[in-house]
This record gives structure tokens, C-alpha cells and sequence, in this order.
């Protein structure tokens, strides 16, 4: 799994 | 962005409004669980730690603050402004039945084990229970004012939309958020029995919802 992953979402 | 996620967070907005007007207009909080409003609180906190860490946009940082200033003075109208009118003896689930399980699941099943992706991991998963305290304490006393019921509608869909947002992007730019999606489905099937009430019930005008 992408740990890194943007969290653009709220 | 896309025009899922974008009216999910409208929905979001305008539910979290709504039972924010409802609160301070009528002055009172009866029927309304604490306990839920609270876990809320708790998810925007744990979730949105990064306002401070990384900034993504203006709209990402705005509505963050909006969603913590609302929830966080809707808690403040239930327990110390109206607290007269809080239904405490019906507001009787045991959250911490919510809060061990989701933050022991937090630890096992997560991206990363670093403390800001622990605490986003715990505000999903927390997220996708929140609403049964209020859930529970309307099957309790059997009923809801139907503005409870428009504000239960509004936040199923949110989260309902941001399964289609998730649809969206995973066919459009591949990005998949597994514990963010299982989370999304368990906390929208938790509305689907509401749903049904919400169509079958309120929405052919009888105003108040009872339960059967």
C-alpha cells in the first residue's frame, strides 16, 4: 500500500 | 477533484450545517446523540492534524477548519449551552465498544506505522461508526424530528458519493485507497436501513419519522 499517498481528501 | 467528491463535501457541509442550525435556532438538542457529535469531533481532530504538517489547497485547508469549527461548537451546544435539553438517558450506546476495537485496528491494519498515519487511519475507520450512537438512540425513543432525518440523509450521501468518487478516480487516474474504501461501504451500508425509512417515510411528507 502507497503510505506516501497524497491525502488530498478530506 | 471531481464532481463526486466535490458535492460529497457540499452534502457533508450542508449536513453538518443543518443540524448545527437546528441545535442553536431551536435551542434545544433533544434527540440528538452527544456521543456521536463528539466521535465526530474526534474524527476531524485525529484526521486533520496535517493543516499543520502540509498544505494541499486553499479549499482542502478551508473546509478542514470550517468541519472542525462546526464540529467542535456543535459539541459545546450539546453538552454545556443546551445541556438542559440533552437526552443523556437515551443516548446510552457504549462508545467505548467503537473507540477499542477502531484503535486497535488502527495499529494492525494501516499504511504506515508513523503516528500521523495511525491517527488518519483511526479517523477513517472511527468515521465509518460515528453515526451509530445517533442510530441507536433514535431506535431507542422511536422516532426522529424530521430535521434529524434531513441531516442523516445528507451525511449517508456524503460518504456514499465518495464511494463514487473513489469509482471515478480509480478508473480515470488509478488511485485506490483500500482502507479508505472498505471503511466508506461499511459506514454507508450502516445508512441503508435509514435510507429506506428516509424515502418510504419522510419524504411522503409525514413529517416526523417513527419507527415501526
Amino acid at each position: 500500500a502507497d503510505s506516501e499517498k497524497d491525502k488530498d481528501e478530506l | 477533484m471531481n464532481i463526486f467528491r466535490l458535492l460529497g463535501d457540499m452534502c457533508h457541509l450542508v449536513a453538518i450545517i443543518i443540524l448545527f442550525l437546528k441545535i442553536w435556532r431551536s435551542k434545544s438538542c433533544a434527540g440528538i446523540s452527544g456521543k456521536s457529535q463528539v466521535l465526530f469531533a474526534l474524527v476531524f481532530t485525529t484526521r486533520y492534524l496535517d493543516l499543520f504538517t502540509s498544505f494541499i489547497s486553499v479549499y482542502n485547508t478551508v473546509m478542514k477548519v470550517v468541519f472542525l469549527v462546526l464540529a467542535y461548537a456543535t459539541v459545546y451546544l450539546i453538552y454545556l449551552r443546551f445541556r438542559s435539553t440533552y437526552n443523556s438517558e437515551s443516548d446510552s450506546f457504549r462508545v467505548e465498544f467503537l473507540l477499542v476495537p477502531v484503535a486497535g485496528l488502527s495499529f494492525l491494519e494501516n499504511y504506515a506505522f508513523a503516528p500521523l498515519e495511525i491517527l488518519w487511519t483511526f479517523s477513517i475507520y472511527l468515521e465509518s461508526v460515528a453515526i451509530l450512537p445517533q442510530l441507536f438512540m433514535i431506535t431507542k425513543t422511536g422516532e426522529a424530528e424530521s430535521i434529524t432525518t434531513h441531516y442523516l440523509f445528507f451525511l449517508g450521501l456524503y460518504r456514499a458519493l465518495y464511494l463514487a468518487n473513489w469509482v471515478w478516480r480509480y478508473h480515470t487516474e488509478g488511485f485506490f485507497d483500500q482502507i479508505a474504501v472498505v471503511s466508506g461501504v461499511v459506514q454507508t451500508i450502516f445508512y441503508c436501513d435509514f435510507f429506506y425509512l428516509y424515502f418510504t417515510k419522510v419524504l411522503r411528507g409525514s413529517g416526523k419519522m417513527t419507527l415501526p
